[in-house]
């Protein structure tokens, strides 16, 4: 069956 | 003692609304055998293109520990309940970031 997904995301930190 | 079982994980993501943006962050709750009587195990599982961020309530290795799992209490206590505490914990504190390439 096709089991909706969600792709995992997350806040940005931009390093240094 | 050593003992070894196999347990059911539940795999995904919760939605989490952080400073106006929703990330998807991932998580895994391993269930006890003896749930729903003891409190499940819970984890953040960041991807590679994502670093844990160490806090409150996760350790460095992405552990949660939260008052609502110390103090679990069946029945009132539950799957949806603890969910619903990430959601709003992870909210203030997000336990993942991702990595900018810049």
């Amino acid at each position: 069956t096709n089991v909706p997904t969600t792709t995992p995301s997350a806040p940005v930190v931009t390093t240094e | 003692d050593g003992s070894q079982k196999d347990l059911v994980n539940l795999d995904g993501t919760i939605p989490v609304n952080y400073r106006g943006n929703i990330y998807n962050i991932p998580i895994g709750i391993f269930i006890l055998d003896t749930h729903p009587y003891n409190p499940p195990i819970c984890y953040v599982k960041p991807t590679n293109t994502m670093q844990i961020k160490q806090g409150t309530n996760v350790d460095a290795n992405g552990k949660v520990d939260l008052p609502y799992l110390r103090d679990w209490r069946y029945p009132q206590s539950d799957l949806l309940g603890l969910i619903q505490i990430l959601v709003i914990v992870f909210s203030e504190e997000p336990p993942v970031f991702s990595r900018s390439a810049s």
